[in-house]
């Protein structure tokens, strides 16, 4: 029997103790920890690999601090554009699609690549075509703009400057993708 | 960037990846994080979710490198990460970081920014998250 296991990550980049504020600093550390004790106990539970990754990643897309679904960072022309990808390590198998605008979880969309079709990688229109045809939750582009990344982009479109959600932040709160 | 990799009871692994790429990036421009083998990548042996500079983690295929280094070339699970996060993607200028898990329950979280929002739980253990490098 396997010691079940979990990892998580939120993006990584230039995130100084000095200059991130306690109280959002505390907002980030209970949404990790929130999530991964919720992993863990699905683990725990018997759930499969699988499925504990693709909630796990369900779960962070849902959280407004992260930038993947909610609170996902804005493209030059003021859109959201999303992708995902889920592997199972026991088939190898592997669903993915990118360049989606109005699933509300990406990563359930991969999964369902994953599992409905023959197919690896979906993008686009045709992406948005299976997931909602697979009953997947659809939402306007609007849906995942946050006041924050709107700030981000203002910033970057001052400095013309294209920022990895690593270098998104703006002083102080730098945060990393 | 988010990600996950899982180990479960039954020694299976899988890794999954979401992002809403890059502040002010043109429409169109895709990462590495839906790419299989580039921002996650999950085998028998190990499973891995990264997040970065996404054109740096493509051209390395950052994810399975970490994979092919250990079949081929033997290395740790932590000596192919660190190999990966600390050599080969700066060389290249890019920045990141990815967490892994082995078939063995090892676990590697590098990074070579400041800090990666992260958090691991092993059965049995009180769950462990963490922002700052120092941590």
């Amino acid at each position: 029997m396997a010691r079940a296991t979990i990892a998580i990550h939120g993006g990584a980049g230039a995130i100084a103790r000095a200059s991130m504020d306690a109280d959002k600093e505390l907002l980030y550390r209970q949404a990790l920890l929130q999530i991964v004790a919720s992993a863990q106990a699905l683990l725990a539970a018997g759930s499969s690999a699988l499925d504990v990754v693709t909630e796990a990643v369900r779960q962070l897309e849902a959280c407004p601090l992260f930038n993947a679904g909610v609170g996902a960072v804005f493209t030059h022309e003021g859109t959201h554009e999303l992708d995902a990808s889920v592997m199972d390590g026991r088939t190898r198998e592997a669903g993915a699609v990118a360049g989606v605008r109005r699933v509300r979880h990406p990563v359930l969309a991969a999964r369902s690549v994953l599992e409905n079709s023959p197919h690896v990688l979906f993008i686009g229109q045709g992406a948005e075509s299976f997931a909602e045809k697979q009953g997947l939750e659809m939402v306007s582009n609007d849906f995942f703009s946050t006041p924050e990344r709107r700030t981000q982009l203002e910033h970057a479109l001052n400095t013309q400057q294209t920022l990895l959600d690593h270098d998104g932040g703006l002083p102080p709160d730098r945060k990393f993708g | 960037t988010v990600g996950a990799v899982a180990l479960d009871s039954a020694g299976n692994l899988a890794a999954a990846t979401s992002t809403g790429g890059m502040t002010n990036k043109q429409v169109g421009r895709v990462g590495d994080s839906p790419l299989p083998g580039a921002g996650c990548y999950a085998s028998e042996r190990v499973a891995i979710s990264c997040t970065g500079t996404g054109e740096v983690f493509m051209r390395t295929l950052a994810a399975y490198d970490i994979a092919a280094m250990m079949e081929y070339g033997g290395l740790s699970l932590q000596q192919a990460s660190d190999k990966l996060i600390h050599e080969k993607i700066p060389a290249l200028g890019g920045s990141g970081g990815l967490i892994a898990i082995d078939t063995d329950g090892n676990l590697a979280l590098p990074f070579n920014s400041e800090g990666m929002y992260r958090g691991y739980a092993v059965a049995g253990e009180l769950p462990v998250v963490a922002i700052y490098r120092e941590e």
